[in-house]
């Protein structure tokens, strides 16, 4: 389905049917926390959410018109943010807490048991906390959610692909979530002003939402290099594509 | 390396069926 044919309204539908499921981990290690057991159950959740990540991204109405190329781009560049939005999106009714699934609740102090990763703690807590001084809406955060996925690479995309439409596409795409972004602050009833005032305020939390990630891809390569936990599967593959550009 | 090997994983769930199609 190209986006440009659907109304604002269909195209926040679509974001509802294509979340995916609440992931658990299962065998939760027992508390407390050692550096080595904590960075096993965060890992090994990613790599669970980062299936289902892939999934979401293709009932996105246009992501799959983009050239492979361009998918491939923007989900190794953002999928460390989405991770986070998502988390924060889940922690919003908890203040304190940090809820990465249904059994594996952190509080902020327990961060402390691994090395570096309070501060990191400490980041997604305040931007969850302000998202919770915003009262985000479901809707809200799921058009954030897209927008991250489909602003996250700035290089032009297509040096290398074999399609050149895909960044046409891509920039339809974009006006496309920020039009359904719009609309579901329109229907909240605010005032025209406010309404701009909430978009803008909206936005901009996501600069703090790529800081975190910076942070956090940052923290989890050191976590690698020193051997504290091996990393498998599709999270060293999306891990080894920052490693390969920041080299 | 190329996009296609480094990301044999995410290359497969792209072109292929739903999570739920794989374990």
């Amino acid at each position: 389905i190209f986006p440009s044919v659907l109304s604002p309204e269909q195209f926040v539908t679509t974001l509802i049917e294509a979340e995916p499921p609440n992931v658990l981990l299962m065998n939760r290690p027992n508390k407390p926390f050692t550096e080595a057991s904590m960075m096993m159950s965060l890992t090994k959740l990613a790599d669970k959410e980062l299936v289902h990540m892939i999934g979401w991204a293709k009932k996105i109405p246009g992501f799959v018109e983009l050239c492979l190329y361009d998918q491939v781009r923007l989900l190794e560049s953002c999928w460390l943010e989405i991770l986070m939005v998502g988390l924060m999106w889940r922690s919003i009714e908890h203040p304190g807490k940090l809820i990465f699934a249904a059994d594996l609740i952190l509080d902020r102090d327990e961060g402390k048991c691994v090395e570096g990763i309070l501060e990191i703690f400490d980041m997604l807590l305040a931007a969850t906390s302000r998202l919770r001084e915003l009262k985000l809406q479901h809707k809200e955060y799921l058009c954030l959610k897209a927008m991250i996925l489909l602003n996250s690479n700035m290089f032009p995309l297509t040096m290398g692909s074999d399609d050149p439409d895909s960044s046409v596409k891509l920039r339809h795409l974009l006006n496309a979530i920020t039009d359904a972004l719009v609309w579901v602050i329109a229907k909240s009833g605010l005032p025209y002003r406010q309404q701009s005032n909430r978009l803008a305020n909206l936005l901009m939390l996501l600069s703090h939402v790529r800081h975190a990630s910076n942070k956090g891809m940052e923290h989890l390569l050191s976590m690698r290099c020193k051997n504290v936990v091996p990393v498998y599967d599709l999270l060293l593959e999306m891990l080894n594509a920052h490693t390969l550009r920041d080299h | 390396s190329s996009l296609t090997e480094r990301h044999k994983i995410l290359h497969r769930l792209l072109q292929e069926g739903s999570p739920s199609d794989i374990s």
